[in-house]
C-alpha cells in the first residue's frame, strides 16, 4: 500500500512507527524543502530524527531549532511537532513571516527527542516520562533528558535519585539522547533560535530554569513572551502565562533551554501546552488541532521577532 | 501495558512553604505513592499528583490529616487511556 503523508491523520495520536513512516512519507513528498537527519541513537538503539526545513543557502546558514517529545507522556508535544511541520510546507509562499524566514534561515525539527520514553509509552506505560537508560548496580530505569543538560546541572530542581521522576543522570550529558542534539547544535554554530515545546500548564517560558537571577536579554525575551501570548490567545482564547522558567513554574536544573542559552543562542523559549488541569497529559485528541494552531501563531510571533533583529 | 485502574490524579493547592514540603515527602515515600503530574512549585501554583488505587486510601487521609485540600481532576485514569487507545484505532480504521 504506498504510504502517504496526505492519508495521515494530523489530528490523531501515533505510535513512534506511525511517526517514523510519516518523516519517511512527508520528506518524499516535499523534498523540496525538507529533508531527513539522523542525529544519532537513542540508549535503546533507536534513530534519533531531525527535519531540515531548507530553501538552501548551504549548510551554515542562521537556523531555528525547535523539538518536542523530551517527555514521552507528553504526547500532545509529539503530535503538535507533527502538526506543525505540515504547517510550515503548507505555509511557504503564502505567510510572508514564514517565507522571509526560510528563505534566508533553516528550521530543524525533533519531533521525538526522547523516542525509547514514547516506544515505551506505547508498549508498556502511557505515563512514562524519563528515556530508557539504565547502569549496573541501579535499581531503577531512566533519566530526566530534562534535567541532564551541562547548565546548571546537579542544582536545586533535579534530583540524584534514579529512582525520582527528575533524576539527573550520573554526569552531564550521559544520555544519548541530549548529547545528539548538543554536538549537532555545536557542530551547526549558527542556531539562533531553540524552541523546547512540553505539556502541561499553558504557560511561555525563557531562561533561566536553574537561577532566579534575570538572563541578560531578560526585557526583551520578556516583551516578546508577552506578544507571542497575545497571539496565542486571538486563535481560540486559551490563556497561557508567561515569564522565566525559575519565577514561573519552578526551579529546574540542567534544562535545554538554560544550555541554548548559555551557548549563545538568545532567543530560547519552553513552552507547556493545554491544559492547566483537566486532562493534563491525557488530552483528548479532539484537542491537537486548536493546540497546534494556537501554539504555531505563538511561534510565528517569534520568527517574526528574529528576523527583524538578527545578530 | 500497565493499567491504572481506579487511579485517580489528585489537584492539591498548598497553602505556604511548609504544606509544599509536606507535598515533597510524599515523593520519597517507598514503594512509590504518588507521581508528580505538576510537582511542588510555589503556593500560587497548584500540586497535581497521579495516585495509584491502593494508596489512595492512605494519600488521602495523610492531605486531610495535615489540611491540605485537594480536589480530584481525574477519578479513574484508566477509563481516559482506554478512550485514547479507542481513538487511536477508530483514527487507523
Amino acid at each position: 500500500l504506498e504510504r502517504s503523508a496526505s492519508s495521515f491523520s494530523y489530528s490523531s495520536y501515533h505510535t513512534l512507527e506511525e511517526i517514523y513512516n510519516w518523516i519517511d512519507s512527508f520528506v518524499t513528498e516535499h523534498a523540496d524543502i525538507v529533508s531527513k537527519i539522523q542525529i544519532g541513537h537513542s540508549f535503546e538503539n533507536r534513530s534519533i530524527l531531525v527535519l531540515k526545513f531548507s530553501t538552501g543557502g548551504g549548510s551554515e546558514r542562521q537556523a531555528v531549532w525547535i523539538d518536542t517529545g523530551i517527555h514521552s507522556r507528553e504526547w500532545i508535544t509529539h503530535a503538535t511537532g507533527i502538526w506543525t511541520a505540515k504547517q510550515i510546507v503548507s505555509e511557504y509562499g503564502k505567510d510572508r513571516v514564514l517565507t522571509n524566514l526560510l528563505d534566508t534561515m533553516d528550521i530543524f525539527l525533533e519531533i521525538v527527542s526522547n523516542p525509547d520514553g514514547f516506544a515505551f509509552t506505547h508498549s508498556m506505560n502511557r505515563l512514562w516520562r524519563k528515556n530508557r537508560s539504565s547502569q549496573p548496580g541501579v535499581p531503577c530505569i531512566g533519566v530526566d533528558l530534562n534535567r541532564n543538560w551541562r547548565s546548571g546541572f546537579g542544582g536545586n530542581g533535579s534530583n540524584d535519585n534514579p529512582c525520582s521522576e527528575t533524576y539527573r543522570g550520573p554526569y552531564p550529558q550521559s544520555e544519548p539522547e541530549v548529547s545528539a542534539v548538543v554536538n549537532f547544535i555545536t557542530a551547526h554554530g549558527n542556531i539562533k533560535a531553540l524552541i523546547s515545546i512540553h505539556s502541561y500548564s499553558q504557560m511561555l517560558m525563557y531562561p533561566y530554569g536553574h537561577s532566579l537571577e534575570p538572563v541578560s536579554d531578560q526585557e526583551e525575551l520578556h516583551n516578546l513572551a508577552k506578544r507571542a501570548v497575545q497571539a496565542l490567545y486571538k486563535v481560540h482564547g486559551i490563556k497561557y502565562i508567561y515569564g522565566s522558567i525559575s519565577t514561573t513554574l519552578y526551579v529546574a536544573s540542567g534544562i535545554t533551554v538554560d544550555w541554548a542559552y548559555d551557548s549563545g543562542i538568545k532567543y530560547c523559549f519552553s513552552f507547556e501546552l493545554r491544559d492547566t488541569g483537566r486532562y493534563g497529559f491525557l488530552l483528548p485528541a479532539t484537542q491537537i488541532v486548536p493546540t497546534a494552531e494556537e501554539m504555531w501563531m505563538a511561534i510565528r510571533t517569534i520568527l517574526k521577532h528574529i528576523l527583524r533583529h538578527p545578530y | 501495558q500497565m493499567n491504572f485502574t481506579g487511579d485517580q490524579v489528585l489537584r492539591v493547592l498548598a497553602k505556604d512553604e511548609m504544606q509544599l514540603r509536606l507535598l515533597r515527602e510524599l515523593e520519597g515515600l517507598k514503594p512509590q505513592k504518588v507521581d508528580f503530574w505538576r510537582g511542588p512549585a510555589r503556593p500560587s501554583l497548584p500540586v497535581d499528583m497521579r495516585v495509584p488505587f491502593s494508596a489512595l486510601r492512605d494519600v488521602k487521609g495523610y492531605l486531610e490529616s495535615h489540611g491540605l485540600s485537594y480536589s480530584v481532576m481525574i477519578k479513574d485514569i484508566q477509563v481516559l487511556l482506554d478512550q485514547e487507545r479507542e481513538a487511536m484505532a477508530r483514527s487507523r480504521r
